[in-house]
């Protein structure tokens, strides 16, 4: 152990182990995830090849050999908590993205949310026991956060009571779903429903786009890998071309809106139930930020503890650069913002759980606010963290650059959270249209609640600067 | 109306307060933009989008003041006192630096003076001093195992060198002491020389 790590250890003036127990949310918590680590960190089939060191299509496979330990051990384990596999997937992947994210991640999910019983039974299994294996194909090359400017079609045929879905062109094409280029079989394609010669705005189809056997490419569909891009090198981001290819009417998700055999068309009770789903990943992005916010600041700080530089006295041996003001100041409001942050997401969490409860009795009262104030602090925290990770790789000097300090690879994962799940500006502008909408009613007398109660008071009250 | 709050940069009470009002004035501006934006007879759209830098500006601060206040409110469900006095350090330097950096926007709405602006930079550098023995401590309150931080600078033990001597020894292209692009093109050069 390093003698200046030592030392500073006996400095603290707190229990730290009390600490880690109400960032854990309970001691228990911390036990059992500490238990999940020591399965996966003494199983031999999780050594790796270190990834810096691997070709891109080196990493995709070794990435994928790990994932399929992954399934088999969370079966052999027991282990269905969605919390702990989430916690049990950063673990075995190191943190890293990984081909089967979206899969577990959107996929799954999807088809809890939005099948009827009857495609659950057809579904569901086949994608638990990962025959089927699945994306989510939203964004297209020339669309993303605004998603009515989606151009892919699917156009249903009474005669045959099928859809066919298509990309009219170029710019249409599905770009960027992980799991998309080289893993997944299936694909759940966000496209505008034309029936009866009416636009019904956009819905989700389940469809096939690789043969379950062979694994090839079935008639009508063109996919592949984008090939490189920033970070996620583990992962197949892919494009997705669909040449008219014919789908059957249970393929589209159904449990709120509907399409009759004859093509008659029932819309959704609610624009607002993919809300629920957008608070909840929201909710764990800001959770992803505030964790890739700790490592570069446990990186960057145990950093400044062992590395000595320069001089503070003359003549003096060389101090431990956490030692200089310039230094602290660097971090230590970084460390402040990671606690703020995990805690924000704790409160978001705790928060969706808390009203999705409401949502699922139809009571929507409280998600208008939960979906325009969770749209901001995701927004808010990603780009706060964005550059927090950078000031903590320069603070370390030279070795900041090696991917040996992981800090390049902590930047190139958490950066993309700024554009994702809604491009941060336009998550700011959602915040906005809800806060102009409360002021409006403040200023006609109504009592507000939630976050923007104080736009109520803020006439009345003016807080007097303190007399210097 | 209610007795205005003194602003106490030393209290987080008052200093939420603080984020709240500044929320509030920005979230004023941009509503008056997009009304003087309708009154050039501009639509609600084009009003909307002349006034999109401000309406950004007031999500950021309505946000801030969100953060604030959680970190504040998580304070009151400590009971260790010591655990409690460096989670409210660390409150404290967050509230006050966001306050530094944006300074312009609680001057503007008169909610601090210039000379108290000064006396939050003296009170930061003081709590970066308060914070200083327990910084190791507070991030191996992350508790992230060496196997997720995948760092050699990071390290538990703090082990940095040797370690970092053995990750570049292992990158493949030490494989050979030799690599084969010097028999291939640096040596034939010399003879075309």
């Amino acid at each position: 152990m390093n003698p200046d790590i030592i030392k500073e250890r006996q400095n603290a003036t707190f229990d730290v182990e009390k600490l880690i127990n109400i960032l854990d949310r309970g001691p228990e918590k911390t036990k059992r995830r500490r238990e999940i680590e020591s399965l996966i960190f003494n199983d031999p089939d999780f050594k790796e090849e270190n990834p810096n060191f691997l070709s891109r299509s080196e990493r995709y496979d070794q990435a994928v050999r790990k994932s399929v330990n992954m399934i088999l051990k969370l079966r052999e384990y027991g282990i269905t908590d969605p919390e702990e596999i989430y916690y049990y997937k950063r673990c075995m992947h190191r943190n890293r993205p990984e081909p089967l994210d979206l899969h577990l991640g959107m996929f799954l999910p999807t088809l809890l949310n939005q099948a009827t019983s009857e495609q659950m039974d057809h579904f569901f299994m086949p994608a638990w026991n990962l025959e089927i294996i699945g994306t989510y194909a939203q964004t297209e090359m020339g669309h993303g956060t605004h998603l009515r400017g989606l151009e892919t079609t699917a156009t249903y045929d009474p005669a045959t009571q099928e859809f066919v879905i298509n990309s009219p062109t170029v710019s249409s094409i599905k770009w960027w779903p992980g799991g998309l280029g080289k893993t997944s079989n299936h694909a759940i394609v966000l496209a505008q429903l034309h029936t009866q010669g009416n636009c019904h705005g956009l819905h989700a189809f389940i469809v096939p786009i690789r043969n379950m056997d062979t694994h090839i490419p079935l008639p009508g569909i063109v996919v592949g890998d984008i090939g490189p891009k920033f970070g996620f090198s583990e992962v197949d981001n892919g494009f997705l071309k669909l040449d008219n290819v014919r789908i059957p009417r249970d393929n589209m998700l159904m449990k709120y809106a509907k399409v009759d055999p004859d093509g008659t068309y029932m819309k959704p009770p609610s624009a607002k139930l993919t809300y629920g789903t957008m608070v909840f990943i929201r909710s764990l992005i800001v959770g992803e930020a505030a964790q890739a916010l700790a490592k570069s600041c446990t990186i960057a700080i145990r950093y400044s503890a062992v590395r000595h530089q320069s001089e503070i006295r003359p003549g003096e041996p060389e101090p431990q650069i956490i030692d200089y003001q310039t230094q602290q100041y660097k971090l230590f409001p970084l460390l402040a913002m990671t606690y703020a942050f995990t805690f924000v997401g704790q409160y978001m969490k705790e928060t969706y759980h808390r009203i999705s409860g409401d949502i699922s009795q139809g009571d929507f009262s409280e998600l208008p606010e939960l979906h325009a104030l969770s749209a901001g602090l995701k927004a808010f925290t990603t780009w706060a963290a964005n550059g927090a990770v950078e000031v903590c790789r320069m603070s370390c000097g030279g070795h900041g650059y090696s991917c040996s300090s992981a800090l390049p690879d902590i930047y190139v994962e958490l950066t993309p959270m700024c554009t994702y799940e809604g491009e941060n500006t336009v998550m700011m502008l959602q915040t906005a249209r809800y806060l102009v909408k409360s002021y409006q009613q403040a200023k006609a007398g109504q009592q507000l609640s939630g976050s923007v109660s104080y736009l109520s008071d803020a006439e009345q009250r003016r807080v007097q600067p303190q007399p210097v | 109306a209610a007795r205005p709050t003194v602003v106490d940069i030393n209290d987080l009470a008052s200093l939420v307060e603080v984020y709240k009002l500044r929320a509030a004035n920005l979230v004023q501006l941009a509503a008056k933009s997009i009304q003087q934006e309708l009154q050039n007879r501009k639509s609600q759209a084009d009003a909307w989008n002349s006034s999109a830098t401000d309406l950004v500006r007031a999500s950021d601060a309505h946000c801030h003041y969100v953060v604030v206040k959680l970190f504040t409110e998580k304070l009151g469900e400590i009971n260790d006192t010591a655990i409690h006095s460096v989670l409210s350090t660390l409150a404290l330097l967050y509230a006050l630096h966001g306050i530094q950096q944006n300074s312009g926007d609680f001057l503007l709405a008169g909610l601090l003076r210039g000379p108290q602006v000064l006396q939050i930079s003296v009170r930061i550098k003081d709590l970066l001093s308060q914070l200083r023995p327990n910084a190791v401590a507070l991030v191996d309150s992350f508790d992230i195992h060496d196997n997720k931080l995948n760092s050699v600078l990071g390290r538990y033990d703090g082990n940095v060198y040797e370690n970092l001597f053995e990750w570049a020894r292992s990158s493949p292209l030490n494989a050979t002491e030799v690599h084969e692009s010097f028999h291939k093109y640096l040596k034939p050069l010399r003879a075309k020389l």
